[in-house]
C-alpha cells in the first residue's frame, strides 16, 4: 500500500508517524511545488500525516487539501 | 487497510482506540483545516474514532461529518 | 474487515460482542451526533450491535437506522 | 465474512447456530425495532437463523423477510 | 462460502449432508414463512439440500425454487 | 467452489464422481421436482453427472439440460 | 478450477489426461443428450479433451463444438 | 490456468514443451475437427504450441489461427 | 503468468532470457505463420524476446509487431 | 508494487528512499526527457521522491508534475 | 509482475537495475525496430530503465516515449 503526494505550494511536509504502542514523528519530508513523493506504509510508519496545499492519491480517491 | 481523514476545521481529532480486550483511547491526533491524516489499521490500533467536521475516506465511501 | 458509523444524533451507542462460545458485550462507545467510530472486526469482536440514528457503511451497502 | 440484519419491527431474534458435528442454538441476540447487528460467521457459528420483519444485507443481495 | 435461503411456505427443509466417503444427512432446520437461514460450507457440510418454496440466494445468483 | 442444482422434474440425479486414479459414482442423490442442492468440490469429489431436467447454476453461467 | 459439458447429442465423450510426464487417457465418461459433466483438474487429471457435439463452459467463455 | 484449443479442422497439434533448462516438445495430441482439448500448464508443461486451424481461448482472449 | 505469440509470417522467433545474475538465450522457438505459441514464465525463463511478424498477448493488451 | 515515471524533460531525478528506522536517500537516478523508469518498492526502497517535469504512472492515477 | 517494450525505432535499449542496495546496471538489451521484449521484476532487477522511441505496456497504461 502506498499513497502519493503532489506539492502544489513549496514547503509542503509529508510526516511518518511510528507504528506501535507510541505515535511520534519518526521524519518528516519537505516537498517544493510540483515534486512529488510516493510513500508505502511500512514496518516503522502505521500513519501518515500532510500539511499545506497538496494532491493525495490514495485507494480512496484523490484528496485536495488547502 | 486505512482510511484517510481531511479536517475541515480546526481542532479535528483523531483517536486511537487499542485492539484487546480493553478498549480505551492510546493516541489523539489533532488536525487544522486543511491537514490530512491516512491511518492504519494496526496490531495497536483496531478502531478509530474522528471528531469535528471532517471528510472520512474509507473503503466504503466517503464520509462528511458534521 | 470494518465498519464505519456516522451518529445522526446523540446517545448512538455500539456494541462490541465477544467471539467464542459466550456472547457478551466487552466495551460500548457512545458517539454523539456528527462523531464517526471505524471499528474492525477483532480477536475479541465478532459481532456488533448499533442502536440510535446512525448511518452504518459496510462492504453490503449503507444502512441508515432510525 | 459478515452479514448484517436491520430490525424492521421489535422482537427480531438473530439466532447462532454451532459449528461442529452438532448443530443447536448458542446464542439468540434480540433487536427492537431499528437496532442493527453486524455479525460475522466465527469458530462456533457457522449458521446463522433470524425470524421477525428485518433487512438482511449479505454478500448475495439485502434480502427483506416477512 | 454461504447460502442464504428465505422460506416463502412455512414447512421449508435444509438439511446438512456430510462431508467424507459417506453421504448423509446429518441436520435438517425446518424454517417457518418469512424465516431466513445463512448456513456456510463447513468441516462438516459439504452439501445442501432443500425443500419446498424459498428463494435461495448464491454467488450464481438467486434460484427461486417452487 | 460448488455447483447449484434445481430439478425440474422428477427423478433428477446428481451424482458424485471420486477424486484419485479411479473414478466411480461414491454417492447419487435424487431429487423431486423443484428441490435444490447445492454441492461442493471435495476431498472425495472432483466430478459430479447431472441427468434429467434441471438448471444448473455454476461460475461459467446458467446451464439448462434436457 | 472446472469446467462444464453439456451434450448435445448421444455419445459424448470427456477424457482425463494424465498429470506427469506420461500423457495417457486414465477415465473416459460417456454422456447422453442432455447430460451435464461438470469436471476439475486434479491432482490425477490436467488436460481433457472433448469428442462430439457439446456446449463447453470455461472461464475462457462457452465453446460450442460439431 | 488452462487454455482452450477447437480444432476447425483435421490433423490440429498441440504440443506440449518441457519446464526447466531444456525446452523439448514431450507431447502432442492430434484433434481431429470440433474436438477440444482443454489443457492446463504444469509441472511438466511450460509452453504450449499449437499448429492448424483452431481457436485458442485463453485469459488475453481467443485466438484464431490460419 | 503466460503470453501468446501467433506468428503474421514464417520464422518469427521466440527467445527466451534465462533468469538470474546473468542474461542468455537459452531457447529459440521457431513460429512459422499461423502458428501460435503460448509461453510461461518460469524458474528459466524471466524474459521473452519476439522477432519477426506477429500477434502479442499479453495482460497489458495486444501488440502487434512489425 | 512498482510506479513508471517518463521524463518530459532533460534532468529529472527519481530517488530512492531506504527503507527502516531512517529515511535517507540511497540512490538518485537521472533521466534525460524521453527516457523512461519503472521502478518498484523493495527491500531497500519504501518511499520514492521525483524531481522535474515527469509523468508519473501508479496504480491510483497518472501524476502530471511541473 | 511484467512490463512489455515495442521498439518504434532501431537502437531501443532496455536496461535492468540491480535489486538490493546498490544501484547499477547489470543487463543492457538492444531492440530493432519491431522487437518486443516481455519482461518481468526478478530476484536481480527491481527497476529497469528504457531509452530510444518505443510504446511501454504496464499496468497503470501504455506509455509511448520520444
Ligand atoms: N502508533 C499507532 C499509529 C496509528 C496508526 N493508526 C492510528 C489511528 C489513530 C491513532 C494512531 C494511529 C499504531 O501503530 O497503531
Ligand atoms: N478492543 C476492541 C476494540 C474494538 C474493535 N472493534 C470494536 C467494535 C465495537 C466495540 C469495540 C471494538 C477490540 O480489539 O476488539
Ligand atoms: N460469540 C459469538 C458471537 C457471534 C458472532 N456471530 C454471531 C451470530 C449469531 C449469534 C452470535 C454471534 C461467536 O464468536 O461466534
Ligand atoms: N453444525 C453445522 C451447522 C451448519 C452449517 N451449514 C449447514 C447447512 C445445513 C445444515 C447445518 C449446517 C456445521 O458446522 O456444519
Ligand atoms: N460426502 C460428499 C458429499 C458431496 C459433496 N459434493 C457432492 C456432489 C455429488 C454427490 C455428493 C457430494 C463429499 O464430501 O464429497
Ligand atoms: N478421478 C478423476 C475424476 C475426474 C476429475 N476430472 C476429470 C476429467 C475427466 C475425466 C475424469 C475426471 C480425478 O480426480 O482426476
Ligand atoms: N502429462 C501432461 C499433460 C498436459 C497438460 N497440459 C498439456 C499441454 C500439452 C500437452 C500435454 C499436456 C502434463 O501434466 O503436463
Ligand atoms: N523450458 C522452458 C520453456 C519455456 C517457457 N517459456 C518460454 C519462453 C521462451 C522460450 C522457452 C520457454 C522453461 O521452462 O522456461
Ligand atoms: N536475468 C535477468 C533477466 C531480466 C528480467 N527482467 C529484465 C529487465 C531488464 C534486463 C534484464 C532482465 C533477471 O532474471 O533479472
Ligand atoms: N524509512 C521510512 C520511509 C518512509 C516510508 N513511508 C514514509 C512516509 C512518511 C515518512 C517516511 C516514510 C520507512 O520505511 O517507514
Ligand atoms: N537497488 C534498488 C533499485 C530501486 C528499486 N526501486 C527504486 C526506486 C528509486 C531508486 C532506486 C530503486 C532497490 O532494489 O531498492
Amino acid at each position: 500500500e502506498y499513497i502519493v503526494v503532489k506539492a502544489l505550494e513549496n514547503g509542503v511536509t509529508i510526516m511518518g508517524l511510528t507504528r506501535g504502542k507510541d505515535t511520534k514523528f519518526h521524519h518528516t519530508e519537505k516537498l517544493d511545488k510540483g515534486e512529488v513523493m510516493v510513500a508505502q506504509f511500512t514496518e516503522h510508519t502505521s500513519a501518515i500525516k500532510i500539511r499545506g496545499r497538496a494532491e493525495i492519491y490514495t485507494k480512496h480517491g484523490v484528496i485536495k487539501n488547502e
